[in-house]
């Protein structure tokens, strides 16, 4: 039985904030961050994504997230660089 | 089957709830829907902004389905002639009603709020809305600004009121209208607050003294934070009480005195939704519908309180995509009342400690893709089939699961109102 969890997403128009980052138009947008919220774990990439065609690209990861929910509830340790997520990885797609 | 649906919609809340064990806000009305309610504590949004978050829900498709991550497009002209939950209810012969702000207005809703295919009579929009972001906050000096936090004398307010009030009042007359109809009507009810400006009856601030207000529990910037993930908290920047602190972008802190001053205003705007809310369910039982209505109350999506040195939506962390989820079954999630039992007696705030517990609680994970399959298989509808991946050329059909089989409502349990806080 698959585990469930809860899928949002959020467009950004650059790696770096810029005036037009919380609400980019969707001519602007070039990453997308989608994440999978499981009961125990918050699991983010941030893609390319192409607004011309609607596509995202999972091969070109920008950066990543991995909070753990049980030790970390509050989202403040992101250890997406310091633990292997391939599974995750295989999860969200 | 034959139930009504009064669906409630708000503007940015997060879960500050005392239902969701808030320890701060006084929610009391709210609470004692939850404590006659199958409540979600882990539901989520699918994108933590506004018109994107309200068109996949109430399309039940997600934001890549919609193609609509931003204000300025209109799903059935830019991605799909996707079906709505209220054109749906309005399919199986229901009477669809909005009032407020259910759809985002503008583009994102064809600048009708999807009138007609949605509703069956032009949607109420308070006139009091024009003025949410007019200079009517008093600042120190006197003078009037459009401030963030915006603690309002009503009465000096552009005709004595607020969208809010107007809204409920306008919900109320319709309540009156169809009580006397033997119509099925699905009546949507959108309010404002507490989305900014956190302009409310400047009243509530009593129920929040600053010195009892405190700092988020993590008022910083975390270090392993990818700099795409990080959310500049623009359109606050841009009100004139911020503006006037001049906070360098991004990376900035507002300073500690004003910071507990939003999170007052926000939980004391959350206490005047609650006392809308409260009316407005107080008028559900006068109207004698309480016992064949089915209750929603949700939000669009969360609103960061300084976590992660942020503020407002705009991000993938739980503070801005997690929102309160709550099902009114009558008969399912309370017993049948006795004609004429009152079930949503008013509470006031500043009186009641409110903070009863849920009558049923999941912590299962869930999101608000759900809802269009949730109330369509509690009316006792025909729940749309799963979507097929891709569904752009689908017209009617949902992403989300049905969540009927998560109510794990004891058969006839009172409801558990009382002051127990909730777990």
């Amino acid at each position: 039985h698959e585990e469930p969890a809860a899928f949002s997403q959020y467009p950004r128009p650059a790696d770096t904030p810029q005036w037009n980052s919380d609400k980019p138009r969707l001519k602007d947008i070039r990453i997308m961050g989608y994440s999978m919220r499981a009961s125990d774990y918050r699991f983010t990439l941030w893609v390319q994504f192409d607004p011309s065609s609607f596509t995202a690209n999972f091969s070109n990861v920008h950066a990543g997230e991995l909070y753990m929910m049980d030790s970390d509830p509050n989202q403040d340790y992101n250890i997406y660089n310091s633990t292997s997520h391939g599974w995750f990885y295989q999860k969200i797609l | 089957d034959g139930m009504n649906v009064l669906f409630i919609i708000v503007d940015d809340l997060r879960p500050v709830l005392g239902c969701y064990g808030d320890k701060v806000v006084k929610s009391p009305n709210i609470d004692q829907l939850a404590s006659r309610s199958m409540v979600f504590s882990n539901a989520f949004a699918q994108q933590a902004v506004c018109a994107p978050s309200r068109v996949s829900f109430l399309t039940g498709r997600r934001p890549d389905t919609t193609r609509l991550y931003d204000f300025y497009s209109y799903w059935r002209a830019h991605a799909g002639n996707y079906s709505t939950l209220p054109q749906f209810f309005k399919e199986n012969g229901y009477l669809t009603l909005s009032v407020g702000k259910v759809f985002h207005p503008g583009v994102s809703s064809n600048y009708s709020d999807d009138y007609p295919y949605s509703w069956s009579i032009p949607p109420f929009h308070p006139s009091a809305e024009k003025h949410e972001n007019d200079k009517t906050c008093r600042g120190k000096d006197g003078k009037l600004y459009a401030n963030l936090v915006c603690p309002v004398n009503v009465t000096e307010m552009p005709g004595g009121t607020l969208p809010d009030i107007q809204s409920t009042e306008e919900a109320i007359h319709l309540l009156n209208i169809m009580k006397t109809s033997r119509q099925k009507f699905f009546l949507a009810v959108g309010y404002h607050k507490p989305h900014i400006p956190l302009r409310y009856p400047q009243e509530f601030l009593k129920l929040y003294p600053l010195e009892n207000i405190t700092l988020a529990p993590d008022p910083w910037v975390p270090k392993k934070l990818p700099s795409v993930a990080y959310n500049p908290w623009t359109d606050i920047r841009q009100r004139d009480d911020v503006e006037a602190l001049n906070v360098s972008f991004p990376y900035g802190a507002l300073p500690e005195d004003f910071q507990r001053r939003i999170r007052q205003s926000y939980y004391a705007a959350v206490s005047y939704l609650d006392v809308q809310v409260g009316q407005l369910l107080n008028a559900l039982d006068d109207a004698g519908l309480s016992n064949n209505t089915i209750v929603v109350f949700t939000a669009d999506h969360g609103w960061s309180l300084g976590e992660h040195g942020e503020w407002a939506k705009y991000s993938n962390f739980d503070v801005a995509t997690r929102v309160p989820l709550m099902f009114y079954v009558p008969g399912v999630t309370t017993s049948p009342g006795s004609p004429g039992a009152r079930v949503f007696p008013y509470l006031d705030p500043f009186s009641h400690p409110g903070g009863s517990a849920p009558q049923g609680q999941s912590k299962e994970v869930v999101e608000l893709l759900s809802l269009f399959p949730t109330l369509a298989e509690l009316a006792g509808l025909q729940v749309p089939p799963a979507c097929p991946q891709p569904s752009l050329g689908v017209v009617l059909c949902t992403e989300g699961p049905s969540l009927v089989h998560l109510f794990n409502i004891s058969e006839g349990r009172e409801g558990s109102g009382g002051p127990a806080r909730c777990s």
